[in-house]
């Protein structure tokens, strides 16, 4: 599966 | 996900926790600044559009951030309705008007990507680092603070702290995790204006004294 873009903290 | 992120979310949450506990205990909302509180607000806005358009992270993200904003937005709701005589505005006089406009001028001069939405990430990471500067101002002028705010203020400090790890760990360890810049600056900025209350907090706190300022 492809990463997610995006910012994966919080 | 390692132990330093899992730690720092830990401590978020609990920051929401001991802050909810210490107005519906007490019936008050007295030492805590309600400017800091819309901050966050605008922050966890700000930053959690990406709930609507981005795909999906993990479920995880999406309890996080949701339980953020809604906990942002209740606090902010008690604090104007139920306990707002005993919140004190000539208290808490920070004008927040700088920080919104710096954190501003800063997303709009290093954002990420230039789309709306990076820029108002980068907005909304900036403004969290210094979001608690009215809180801290307030502690200030008023010299101390009851010891449940202090464990509030701590919690949520020690969240970004903890961050600063999880970065050195992801770089060192998760190859495909990118470096996030704006992110890792504004943490140790963060962390840095958070110094003498750290320090207060851990010498004086820590061993049962009252958070008093020399």
């Amino acid at each position: 599966a492809a990463t997610p873009e995006g910012h994966d903290e919080l | 996900m390692n132990i330093f992120r899992m730690l720092g979310d830990l401590s978020h949450l609990i920051s929401i926790f001991i802050l909810l506990h210490k107005m519906q205990t007490s019936k008050s909302c007295s030492g805590v600044s309600f400017k800091s509180q819309v901050l966050y607000l605008v922050v966890y806005v700000f930053r959690y559009l990406d709930l609507f358009t981005n795909p999906f992270m993990s479920y995880y993200n999406t309890l996080m951030k949701i339980v953020f904003i809604a906990s942002s937005a209740y606090t902010i709701y008690l604090m104007s309705t139920v306990f707002k005589p005993t919140h004190d505005p000539a208290i808490d006089t920070f004008k927040i008007e700088y920080l919104l406009g710096g954190s501003l001028v800063m997303a709009l001069l290093f954002p990420p990507k230039w789309t709306f939405m990076e820029i108002s990430w980068a907005f909304s990471i900036w403004l969290e680092s210094v979001a608690i500067l009215p809180q801290l101002f307030m502690v200030q002028r008023t010299g101390e603070a009851e010891t449940i705010t202090t464990h509030y203020i701590f919690a949520l400090g020690a969240y970004r702290a903890l961050y600063i790890p999880n970065w050195i760990w992801r770089y060192m360890f998760d190859k495909k995790a990118k470096l996030e810049t704006i992110a890792v600056v504004a943490g140790l900025a963060q962390t840095l204006l958070y110094s003498d209350f750290f320090y207060i907090y851990w010498t004086k706190v820590m061993k049962g004294k009252k958070f008093q300022l020399p």
